[in-house]
């Protein structure tokens, strides 16, 4: 079911962001006893893609997701297992010679909110300053006006 | 235990 409805989610023929599909993936995320576990590697995949619609779409699944589907999925995101997926869509010495600049920029602008809204993600702060070391990441990027503040605290578990 | 090794096996990928 989570393939499902992440393939529906990311759907790179239709240009509208499903959110129907991705408010049921979450909640698929959340019911599936290795759903926070299985789920990043899903989308890992996904946002590598070499269709740039399907990578733009699953980056807004993964970014709702992280705000929405509660510590056990953030966990796994902010680890560097994970983060090193992100990475090699930007690294030239992996898929970065191949990733086109808008999801590139999407990458980048995720990551740098991430180390606004969670500081105390250590890992996510490293992986970002890596970038930067890099040159791969030239300046912060500009967060538009909405994405400066944090998202809504993830939901409490039992909910 | 199990948590301590998967903290050690996790690196940033080589650059």
């Amino acid at each position: 079911a989570l393939e499902l409805w992440l393939n529906k989610a990311t759907d790179p023929s239709v240009s509208e962001q499903d959110w129907a599909a991705i408010q049921n993936f979450c909640e698929q995320v959340n019911t599936d006893p290795n759903g926070p576990t299985h789920a990043p590697w899903l989308l890992a995949h996904k946002i590598q893609s070499p269709q740039e619609r399907e990578a733009l779409h699953a980056l807004t699944v993964l970014e709702t997701c992280v705000n929405h589907c509660g510590e056990k999925f953030h966990g796994e995101v902010a680890k560097f297992r994970f983060l090193n997926e992100l990475i090699k869509v930007l690294s030239p010495k992996y898929l970065g010679s191949w990733t086109t600049d808008k999801v590139k920029g999407r990458v980048i602008e995720m990551l740098f909110s991430w180390t606004v809204w969670f500081p105390e993600d250590i890992k996510i702060r490293d992986a970002y300053q890596m970038l930067k070391k890099q040159g791969i990441v030239k300046q912060d990027p500009k967060l538009p006006a909405d994405r400066i503040l944090p998202p809504p605290s993830p939901r409490p578990r039992s909910s | 235990l199990g948590e301590e090794s998967e903290e050690r096996d996790d690196h940033l990928l080589p650059m």
